[in-house]
């Protein structure tokens, strides 16, 4: 399963946009803070990406470097003990996103891992029918990338 | 038209799989 990486990227960040988080969510350069990122996870499960949880993401990052890897690396790990924890299920198998890359290139690549990863949680979460139905309200287009990336994940999974 | 028996066909892959998805009990235990 190949998903040509780039269309993924973007397509996710179609799909992220639907969150309508306060942070900018338009393009890789906005996303490299975290900030939409995380009020988007916070939505997806706000007992597990909670208020203090959020508290700790910082908003005005600029470009600093060293402030993005700190939120990135923060939403990862939140994001594996979701799959391990809450979820039970392993992805030891699906490559995580190198988040140097991802904020100091803006690599396409990298960004749609740790998106396709936000993607898993959301149509796994208490809430997912909310989440799946708004999928299904997207352009065919994206749909169909979203859907190759839900597959790609669960072929990776171990529960 | 093939055009739009392919788009047709498309529309019922994703909305098997999003159904079928739907229809999955959800990951969280318990």
């Amino acid at each position: 399963m190949d998903l040509n990486k780039t269309v993924l990227c973007e397509s996710l960040i179609i799909w992220l946009q639907t969150f309508k988080t306060a942070a900018p969510c338009k393009t890789v350069e906005d996303l490299t803070s975290g900030a939409a990122m995380s009020q988007a996870l916070h939505q997806i499960d706000p007992s597990w990406f909670s208020e203090s949880w959020l508290a700790r993401i910082k908003e005005d990052v600029g470009n600093n470097v060293r402030l993005k890897m700190n939120n990135l690396k923060k939403i990862l790990q939140m994001m594996v003990d979701y799959y391990n924890e809450l979820l039970a299920q392993k992805i030891t198998d699906f490559p995580l996103p190198d988040l140097a890359r991802v904020v100091e290139q803006f690599d396409h690549v990298e960004l749609g891992r740790l998106l396709q990863l936000i993607l898993g949680c959301a149509v796994k979460c208490d809430r997912k029918q909310e989440y799946i139905q708004i999928i299904m309200t997207l352009e065919e287009s994206v749909q169909h990338v979203v859907m190759t990336a839900i597959q790609e994940l669960m072929s990776k999974e171990t529960v | 038209d093939p055009n739009m028996k392919g788009a047709a066909a498309n529309e019922g892959v994703l909305a098997n799989f999003f159904n079928s998805l739907l229809s999955k009990k959800t990951g969280v235990p318990g």
